[in-house]
C-alpha cells in the first residue's frame, strides 16, 4: 500500500459517501444517472467476486464490502425510494448503456490476464469502469449547469483513477515485476474521459460561477 | 497474505 493508492481509496470512498448524503440528505437525485450508478454496481460486482475467496487484509476486504453496498444502494434508492425516484431524470439519462456493457465484455474475451472466469470477469469491471461515467457525464451536459454535489461527485471519481496512476507508477518503479497493462491503460483512458470535465470545472470555480458545460 | 489472482488493488 502506498500514499497513491490510499488517497486514490480515499477519494474514492468520499464520492460514494457525498452521492449518498446528497440523495440521503436532499431526497433527490436529480442530475445523477442511474445507468453511470448501475454500471458501477456491475464494476464492483464483477470485480470482487474473489471477496470471499481470497482474503488479502482487512481493509480490502472492508472496502470491497463497501463499495458494493454502497452502489446497490444507491441504485435501489434510486429505482425503488418513494420519494427519491421521482426527482430522477428519467427522460435525460437515455444513454445506450447496452453498448458499454456489451463491448467491455467482449474485450475482456479478447484481452485479459488469464483466460478463467474470474480474471476475464476482472477484466471486464476495469474496462467497464473506464467507460461507466459516459451517461453521468452526458446527462451533466443535458442538464445544462449541475448543482454542485454532482459536479463534486464526478470530480471524486476522476480523481480517484488519477491517484491510481501515481500509484501505478509509483509501484512500476519500486516493484520489479509489477506489470498491470490493463489496469493502467484502462485507468489512463478513464482519467482522459474527465479531463474535459475537470477543465470546465476548474473554470467554473476559479470564475466563481455555476459549472456550465457546452451542450 | 498475497491474493491468489494477484489483485491486491480495490
Amino acid at each position: 500500500m502506498n500514499i497513491f493508492r490510499l488517497a486514490g481509496d480515499m477519494t474514492h470512498l468520499i464520492s460514494v459517501l457525498v452521492l449518498l448524503l446528497k440523495i440521503y440528505a436532499t431526497k433527490s437525485c436529480s442530475g445523477i444517472s442511474l445507468k453511470t450508478q448501475e454500471l458501477y454496481a456491475i464494476v464492483f460486482v464483477t470485480r470482487y467476486l474473489d471477496l470471499f475467496t481470497d482474503f488479502i487484509s482487512l481493509y480490502n476486504t472492508v472496502m470491497k464490502l463497501v463499495f458494493i453496498g454502497s452502489s446497490l444502494a444507491i441504485v435501489w434508492c434510486m429505482r425503488y425510494h418513494r420519494v427519491v425516484r421521482r426527482s430522477y431524470d428519467r427522460e435525460l439519462d437515455t444513454f445506450r448503456y447496452w453498448i458499454l456493457l456489451g463491448v467491455s465484455f467482449i474485450l475482456a474475451l479478447v484481452l485479459h490476464e488469464k483466460f478463467t472466469l474470474q480474471e476475464v470477469f476482472w477484466a471486464f469491471s476495469i474496462y467497464l469502469e473506464a467507460v461507466a461515467i459516459l451517461p453521468q457525464l452526458v446527462l451533466l451536459q443535458r442538464s445544462g449547469n449541475v448543482d454542485n454535489l454532482a459536479g463534486q461527485y464526478v470530480f471524486f471519481l476522476g480523481a480517484y483513477r488519477a491517484f491510481y496512476i501515481l500509484n501505478w507508477i509509483y509501484r512500476y518503479l519500486t516493484e520489479q515485476r509489477f506489470t498491470r497493462w490493463i489496469s493502467c491503460v484502462s485507468g489512463l483512458v478513464q482519467t482522459a474521459l474527465y479531463a474535459d470535465f475537470f477543465y470546465y470545472y476548474f473554470i467554473s470555480w476559479k470564475n466563481n460561477a455555476k459549472l456550465q458545460l457546452p451542450a | 497474505l498475497s491474493s491468489i489472482n494477484g489483485h491486491d488493488e480495490l
